[in-house]
């Protein structure tokens, strides 16, 4: 079960936006 | 436009990182806190360096990321190289 608070959520955002920059940058 | 589909993917992996994190330091929360932490340096000087138009260097760059959390993550090879995978120049 997740037991997120609102910091990990902003963690999670963080973390998908960087790997989809990074996406973005290799293709 | 490029294809939106892999939005899910990275959305999942970095909800399933951020759990294995918190497990894996669930008795340092300093670690897990450090962590967040240097995310969000990440993302302030990523968006501080968006506004300025390329007049300002980010003063934590992908590598030192890296390394800050090489750092925090040390005897924990599997979290740092998964990290690697969301760094945009890793």
């Amino acid at each position: 079960s997740y037991d997120f608070t609102p910091l990990d959520s902003s963690a999670v955002y963080v973390l998908s936006s960087m790997a989809r920059q990074r996406r973005t940058s290799l293709s | 436009p490029p294809p939106q589909n892999n939005q899910p993917v990275e959305f999942n992996h970095a909800i399933n990182y951020v759990n294995k994190i918190k497990n894996r330091f669930q008795g340092q929360p300093d670690i897990y806190k450090a962590f967040l932490e240097i995310l969000h340096t990440y993302q302030k000087e990523q968006r501080n360096a968006k506004e300025a138009g390329g007049n300002y260097t980010p003063a934590l760059t992908e590598q030192e990321v890296y390394t800050q959390v090489a750092r925090l993550f040390k005897n924990q090879e599997d979290l740092l190289s998964e990290f690697g995978q969301f760094l945009p120049d890793a």
